[in-house]
């Protein structure tokens, strides 16, 4: 009992030391990286221990998809250490002071940075199964209580505190993704390369179409990111490795899509050497139709331009890549495969600030062209500025041509980009 | 009447778990309005580590309640608004009666966190969140593919 006792109370006063007062009298954890494990004495005796665990590890995940923190489960660090542990029980359970009250009527229960519990009476089953009650369900509920949120009367809210089963497929949306986030931020960070990758597809007529989609570029992973929907693709970030075959794992400098009415090549940057990207086959060319081997160096296929670069992009309005690196940006035509008379030159004059001292400078993180928007973006840290586009100049004639507008933070024009902990990668 | 049975009867046997009691009552209804948080907030961040305590207003149980029948309205003022707020974020008529919808509504599988709790710094109640439906978000128009499952 002592030693309970001990355990109990350097675990309050671990749990007082993560946790800090926001402005609102909101409680939230104060750090980033949170630590959870399985009660050895509470596991379901309906589900097995992998089952159990790979619901946990989806249900953490989730959460981690729309918010800044991230969690890793535990299993070796002293229990008094461990921010979340979850267990199953009947009735009086795990040293808990509420008690279950059996079969229906409450499934679950949980404190606010602390531990969760589940009533080992209900019938709760894997995401794989069409019967009984969601355990996935549950425990995002639950986790959104050790969060810090309460329970919330919207239809469609996590937060519900009356378990509805589950629908197929069922996600964080728009409102509980705001209402964890007012409590943690927002996912923000730099990105190693943003692009539009534009594909052909034939549809139902047999007619050529043009599609596209978004995708953000960080370290290892990547996001594909829903311009309709205002979020990323449900389950994302991926591995580089597995979505696009044939190039740097990590740390991609840069994409480019020439596209003129008599090119059409896609192209990946990294260091010295770039890729030819296959877009119909979705791999790159380790040789291309030309008979070019790849990886080439960036010095061979585009003679003037230094690597490694900050970034490039391709201009469809005079046909030029335009490469970044440190505070200057050359311009390369690719009709006549040299650098273009008179460049390099500096940032600041080729895209020249609007609002002064509103400007990133240099060593750009990412250059953007958004079908979406019509625009194209330069990308810097958390933050992007957008290149006034025709529109922005005719509404605003006195606006320069290929003008920097202010800045803006990253995250409230892309929303809900976020890490998640490594060892969550693959469930 | 299912035409197959499980071959070890299974199926019929009465569970050996234990069933939660529903709220049949205007006693019961009550609990469940004081343990949830609707009578007065909760203070649950609290009861984490301590044995339960008992319920400190067993005379606000009785108080107003001459019958548990279904049929005699509630007179306590107090579960009379507890009622009506349940009701309300229940999307159910504010009658401040225990209706068979404001029972059903009770007797719904639910999490056991409070609906409306005090907690330890804040001593003002957190309350229960209703957000109205349409939150203002960004407008986009886009060309894309429709999403795959997760």
């Amino acid at each position: 009992k002592k030693r309970f006792l001990d355990l109990l109370m350097t675990s309050d006063q671990y749990r007082k030391e993560q946790e800090v007062i926001k402005e609102g009298g909101e409680k939230a954890f104060n750090k980033k990286l949170l630590k959870w494990r399985m009660i050895g004495e509470g596991y379901s005796s309906q589900l097995s221990i992998n089952e159990q665990r790979y619901v946990f590890r989806l249900a953490f995940r989730m959460w981690s998809e729309v918010m800044p923190l991230d969690f890793e489960e535990d299993n070796t660090s002293p229990i008094s250490q461990i921010d979340i542990k979850l267990g199953f029980g009947r009735g009086r359970h795990l040293g808990c002071s509420q008690a279950f009250d059996g079969s229906g009527q409450e499934f679950a229960h949980a404190w606010f940075l602390g531990d969760i519990h589940f009533d080992d009476d209900e019938h709760f089953t894997a995401p794989s199964s069409d019967n009984g009650i969601s355990l996935l369900k549950v425990a995002v509920h639950e986790i959104g209580h050790v969060l810090g949120l309460s329970h919330i009367y919207r239809t469609g809210s996590i937060m519900q505190p009356n378990y509805i089963p589950q629908e197929s497929g069922f996600e964080l949306d728009w409102s509980d993704r705001k209402a964890v986030q007012n409590l943690y931020g927002s996912c923000e960070g730099p990105f190693d390369t943003v692009f539009d990758w534009i594909r052909k597809e034939r549809n139902q007529f047999g007619e050529l179409v043009v599609r596209y989609n978004t995708y953000f570029f960080r370290d290892g992973w990547y996001w594909m990111y829903e311009n309709r929907k205002n979020r990323t693709r449900y389950g994302d970030p991926i591995s580089v490795s597995t979505g696009w075959s044939g190039i740097p794992t990590q740390n991609i400098d840069a994409f480019v899509h020439v596209w003129t009415w008599t090119k059409d090549a896609s192209y990946f940057f990294r260091g010295t050497q770039f890729w030819h990207y296959d877009s119909e086959n979705d791999r790159a060319y380790a040789e291309d139709t030309e008979g070019k081997t790849y990886p080439r160096l960036i010095s061979e296929g585009f003679p003037g331009i230094p690597s490694p670069i900050d970034t490039a992009f391709f201009d469809r309005r005079t046909q030029y890549i335009y490469f970044f690196k440190g505070l200057q940006v050359y311009a390369y035509d690719v009709h006549r495969d040299r650098v273009v008379l008179n460049f390099p030159k500096r940032i600041v004059d080729v895209f020249p600030a609007v609002a002064a001292n509103n400007h990133p400078k240099g060593n750009i993180n990412a250059a953007y062209y958004s079908y979406t928007h019509s625009s194209l973006f330069l990308f810097k840290g958390k933050e992007f500025w957008k290149v006034a586009n025709d529109k922005d100049r005719r509404q605003n004639p006195s606006l320069p041509y290929n003008g920097l507008l202010p800045k803006r933070k990253t995250s409230e024009q892309w929303f809900d980009i976020c890490n998640v902990h490594s060892s969550l990668l693959k469930l | 009447e299912k035409l197959f049975h499980t071959r070890d009867q299974s199926d019929v046997q009465s569970s050996s778990l234990q069933q939660a009691e529903l709220v049949t009552d205007l006693i019961s209804a009550q609990q469940y309005l004081v343990k949830y948080g609707w009578t007065e907030p909760v203070a649950w961040d609290l009861s984490s580590t301590r044995d339960n305590e008992p319920l400190k207003d067993f005379t606000l149980m009785q108080e107003g309640i001459t019958d548990s029948r279904l049929d005699e309205p509630p007179k306590s003022p107090s579960l009379i608004n507890a009622l009506k707020r349940f009701q309300k974020l229940n999307n159910l008529p504010t009658t401040g009666r225990l209706d068979d919808a404001t029972i059903n509504a009770m007797n719904k599988p639910r999490c056991g966190v409070p609906d409306n709790q005090i907690t330890k710094t804040n001593p003002e109640k957190q309350e229960t969140e209703k957000l109205s439906e349409n939150k203002t978000r960004p407008l986009n128009n886009s060309s894309s593919d429709p999403p795959k499952i997760r």
